[in-house]
């Protein structure tokens, strides 16, 4: 058969494919999934951009029939979607983890994600804790985080510190890490940083029907309004649970309470595509919000059983 | 210019979709 090359960028490595000409977005992403071994794939997608605005490969549409630029190779970025409640609960793999812990901690230090100053060196120190083990002074000697990218740069420049200072701060936390194997410490790291405000939300540039901006957030508990100024707080929030309907027609979206004496919310985003983008979202998130709730399914019931005698059996080895 | 007119429209009922996950 045809084939066409294409490139998969996850957050620690790179792959290419052959993939064929008649494929799906769900062959694609199923091959991938294969590759890395990942089992908990309702997280995550495969993400291209056009026109400045993200977009997630379809899974029951061709790939090619995609609005992708045809050069090879086509490339996606392997990508948590969507994002759990309670990590420590819901992400069993330790490659699952893994790369959400890559991915969070990226958008911490891109500042995508907003992080006070003391979360920001404790955070670090996890990270460090990941990628070192434990600590030793007689291996980890002065400048050994000389080269890493530790902290947002907002966070460093709060301060009139020098890296020597920001060093000894994050290895005083480190040190008191001690004993806590790679996985463990970036779990710890997920724990803290699903409680900073903007983690795991998707904004979206919006405005109401009196012309005033404001941005829509998406994100696993329901759709929040915030003021463009404040991305922390959402002055209006609908959790999934009380709402009745969501649609869109052209540029205009609405949400429909489902208790009737709240009145019916409509904005407008800058295009139809971002519509489809939102509607996406809701609908996976909405998904996940009603899967949690209701019992494991027998595979993800195995997966724990499994994860949980791999845990022990790593225990046992240390 | 059905099929058009649908693509610039799209619909999720929140409450079906909880009634037919039960």
């Amino acid at each position: 058969p045809k084939t066409f090359t294409v490139r998969i960028v996850t957050m620690d490595a790179e792959m290419e494919f052959n993939c064929e000409m008649k494929w799906k977005g769900k062959d694609l992403f199923d091959l991938v999934c294969r590759t890395l071994g990942l089992r908990e794939t309702w997280f995550f997608g495969l993400q291209y951009t056009i026109k400045d605005t993200v977009a997630w490969l379809k899974m029951d549409k061709k790939v090619l029939d995609h609005d992708v630029s045809k050069e090879e190779p086509v490339t996606f970025h392997f990508l948590a979607k969507f994002y759990p409640e309670n990590a420590e609960e819901e992400l069993v793999q330790e490659i699952t983890q893994h790369l959400f812990f890559l991915q969070v901690k990226k958008q911490i230090l891109d500042e995508k994600i907003y992080c006070p100053p003391e979360a920001s060196v404790l955070l670090a120190s996890y990270a460090v804790q990941a990628k070192y083990g434990d600590y030793d002074p007689s291996v980890h000697k002065r400048g050994f985080l000389a080269q890493e990218e530790l902290l947002p740069k907002r966070v460093i420049n709060l301060y009139q510190m020098t890296q020597e200072m920001w060093e000894e701060r994050i290895t005083s936390w480190y040190a008191e890490h001690r004993g806590r194997a790679r996985d463990e410490a970036e779990m710890e790291y997920l724990k803290i940083a699903q409680d900073l405000e903007m983690y795991g939300v998707n904004y979206f540039a919006i405005r109401n029907k009196k012309g005033t901006e404001l941005l829509l957030g998406v994100d696993a508990l329901g759709l929040h309004i915030y003021d463009p100024e404040n991305r922390l707080t959402p002055k209006i929030s609908f959790p999934w649970n009380e709402i009745r309907n969501i649609s869109y027609s052209d540029k205009e979206f609405t949400i429909k309470p489902l208790d009737k004496k709240i009145d019916v919310f409509k904005f407008n985003s800058s295009k139809l595509r971002v519509n489809k983008l939102i509607l996406q979202l809701c609908i996976g998130n909405h998904d996940l919000f009603m899967r949690r709730r209701k019992a494991d399914s027998l595979e993800v019931q195995q997966m724990k059983a499994q994860a949980r005698e791999e845990k022990a059996r790593k225990q046992m080895e240390r | 210019y059905f099929a058009r007119k649908a693509n610039h429209k799209g619909s999720y009922s929140l409450v079906d979709a909880l009634k037919s996950k039960v």
